[in-house]
């Protein structure tokens, strides 16, 4: 049982109940800033929960994390429970941080795919997918990352269930996509979006549909560019970065163009260690350097949103 | 709980356009049940494929027969998964 979130290990992987025990041990520890907020519930019913870092105001302008889409990217969730810690306790200690979150809210969203996640470590260890029925198919699941609506059943997903890039049936068809969907649409002033995903050391920005460029391409290349330079003077890790479609391949229906196409400005997908000693199976003891790597580049994308307002 | 006893997976640098196409089809050949974990995208960028105990050596065939580069990334999957839930259960202990 987890006691409290100072007594939590967090150089280790831990399973889904593990992880919604410790969500409550830091709401309960910190309830002038972080609340537990469900946005929806997943195909097998499993609640969704958001972090939510907030000290005040109505409806801020507010910045969007969400680790774990693929269930089995491991590190990602890891890297979600370390980064929520940081946040916590460091406001009111560290100025940038105070600063940021005077100014901004964070919804941290730690298992996106809580039915594939529980599926990990229950049954099959190299999961990605959801775990919704596909009509007419034995396969199950669908690539969340491929299900949003931008660009949705273009050639960079798969028609056939039985893919690891499954589109599903229509936009929004997982419930853990519309869930998000309904609340950042409700929310209305999300102004940046950070997909967490690994393993290839890059950073992302829209599009993945269309070689076409954003019009905000500049911007989000060099914003990419500072927030990676923060990144890699910490242990050296070295990233690529730039659209999706260009960097690796044509990928359709993902989040970030989603978000970007609905106006938040500033979306990135961030694809976290390895360059291929591991994959997804990255040592628990890389999970601590890799967090405090990534931490410097999202606080380099949440300084610049502070500072740019749209 | 599904077993992963032997699997490996491979680390591909195709050298072309071709090869990246070859690999590419890879993925619809359903019986050799491979699972790319990093796709074919340039042959700048490497591709990791997941391959299942059964079907090492026809993918290993097709790789040398194309004379597709490659070098075993994971030696044995399962391994490395069993090294990963005792840690976890130290942990918890």
């Amino acid at each position: 049982l987890v006691r409290n979130t100072n007594s939590f290990s967090y150089s280790t992987y831990h399973t889904l109940d593990e992880i919604y025990n410790w969500i409550d041990s830091l709401v309960a520890e910190h309830p002038d800033l972080v609340s537990k907020i469900q946005i929806g519930h997943t195909y097998e019913n499993r609640p969704i929960y958001v972090l939510k870092f907030s000290t005040g105001g109505s409806n801020r302008p507010a910045i969007w994390i969400d680790t774990g889409i693929h269930s089995r990217e491991w590190i990602t969730q890891a890297t979600g429970i370390w980064t929520a810690k940081k946040i916590a306790s460091d406001y009111g200690k560290e100025s940038t941080l105070t600063s940021i979150l005077n100014n901004l809210d964070i919804f941290l969203l730690i298992v996106t795919n809580p039915d594939g996640f529980a599926y990990t470590h229950s049954t099959n260890r190299m999961w990605r997918k959801t775990r919704s029925i596909n009509a007419g198919s034995a396969c199950v699941g669908v690539d969340p990352n491929r299900n949003w609506d931008a660009g949705f059943g273009g050639p960079g997903a798969s028609k056939n269930p039985c893919s690891e890039t499954y589109h599903g049936a229509y936009p929004h068809s997982e419930s853990e996509v519309k869930a998000i969907v309904d609340f950042l649409l409700s929310h209305g002033n999300v102004k940046s979006l950070l997909s967490i995903h690994s393993y290839s050391q890059m950073l992302l920005f829209p599009y993945g549909y269309t070689n076409n460029l954003a019009p905000d391409h500049e911007a989000l290349n060099n914003l990419a560019r500072e927030a990676l330079s923060a990144l890699t003077s910490l242990h050296g890790t070295k990233y690529t970065y730039g659209t999706t479609f260009a960097t690796i391949y044509q990928a359709d229906g993902t989040t970030i163009d989603w978000a970007y196409n609905n106006g938040i400005k500033y979306s990135y997908t961030f694809e976290l260690r390895d360059t291929g000693r591991y994959g997804f199976i990255l040592p628990a003891n890389q999970i601590i350097p890799t967090a405090e790597e990534t931490w410097l580049a999202l606080v380099k994308i949440f300084e610049h949103v502070r500072d740019n307002p749209y | 709980q599904k077993l992963f006893v032997g699997d490996q997976v491979l680390r591909v640098t195709a050298k072309n356009e071709e090869q990246l196409t070859l690999l590419r089809g890879l993925e619809g050949m359903e019986h050799l049940q491979v699972d790319l974990w990093r796709s074919p995208a340039k042959a700048s960028l490497p591709v990791d494929i997941h391959v299942p105990f059964h079907s090492l050596q026809s993918v290993k065939a097709f790789l040398e027969y194309n004379d597709i580069p490659y070098s075993i990334m994971l030696e044995d999957l399962q391994l490395l998964l069993d090294q990963e839930q005792e840690e976890m259960k130290r942990s918890r202990m």
